[in-house]
């Protein structure tokens, strides 16, 4: 398979992460004409995970935001599906 | 604190918990004494009571299993996942899995502290959803605190009684 690079590769985590537990719909079914790994992902949700955590609320994936989500955690969402 | 959509609580004191299956990471006492002590932390401020039974279906299951276990919520493997817990209601309601890929620990700073992990779990389990105040149990990510040291904060217990009233000892 494809060798993501390393700012897709985060790009792919977050978007995981935002779909577990921010509940970001699955991207199947809708027209993208890139692979879904170099989709960036949305603000809203990005801002709305930044605000939970008390993280600077950018609404784009920095090194900060990128790190919570790299953290051990609960597998319950953060917010109501 | 948050609590789940509805507020889904269990509308009886007395709720009865089995651990299903145990980790090789640690002891059968040590794993029986953690989950004992991490019901004892909410036991301690509301008028739930909570005793094991070690057949039959319990209100809260509690089982370690890793990746695809049968509730359409695979664990990941190694770190990021640490458990998960569903609110309370009938059949899987109340139930927590452990990812049993991570190396739960009595006590350590080498692994989770399987106390801590279940003490969280539990809040899910009895209808507390995931706190913002950094230092909460009910705070989403995992952070190492000795456990002879843990006790519950303020806004765990203004959460918990919110459900549940206050302790009636």
């Amino acid at each position: 398979g494809p060798i993501l690079k390393p700012a897709d590769k985060n790009k792919a985590i977050a978007r995981d992460y935002l779909r577990k537990f921010y509940n970001l719909e699955n991207l199947m079914g809708t027209t993208h004409f890139r692979p879904e790994e170099e989709i960036d992902p949305p603000s809203d949700k990005l801002k709305e995970m930044q605000k939970f955590f008390g993280l600077k609320v950018t609404g784009t994936l920095n090194k900060e935001t990128l790190e919570v989500m790299k953290k051990p955690r609960c597998g319950v969402p953060d917010v109501a599906a | 604190y948050s609590t789940f959509e509805g507020k889904p609580k269990w509308q009886k004191n007395k709720l009865t918990y089995r651990i299903v299956n145990y980790t090789p990471d640690m002891s059968i006492p040590e794993v029986d004494e953690s989950i004992k002590k991490a019901l004892q932390v909410w036991a301690n401020v509301t008028p739930l009571r909570f005793t094991r039974i070690n057949k039959g279906t319990a209100d809260i299951m509690i089982s370690f299993a890793t990746r695809d276990h049968g509730d359409a919520q695979p664990f990941d493997g190694p770190q990021g996942t640490l458990a998960h817990a569903f609110a309370p209601s009938t059949g899987i309601g109340g139930d927590a899995h452990f990812d049993d890929d991570e190396l739960f620990t009595l006590g350590s700073s080498k692994g989770p502290v399987l106390f801590l992990v279940a003490a969280h779990e539990f809040g899910h389990s009895l209808g507390l959803s995931h706190s913002d105040v950094h230092g909460a149990l009910m705070f989403p990510t995992y952070s190492f605190t000795d456990p002879d040291r843990f006790s519950l904060s303020s806004d765990d217990i203004r959460g918990i009684q919110s459900i549940y009233g206050l302790t009636d000892s």
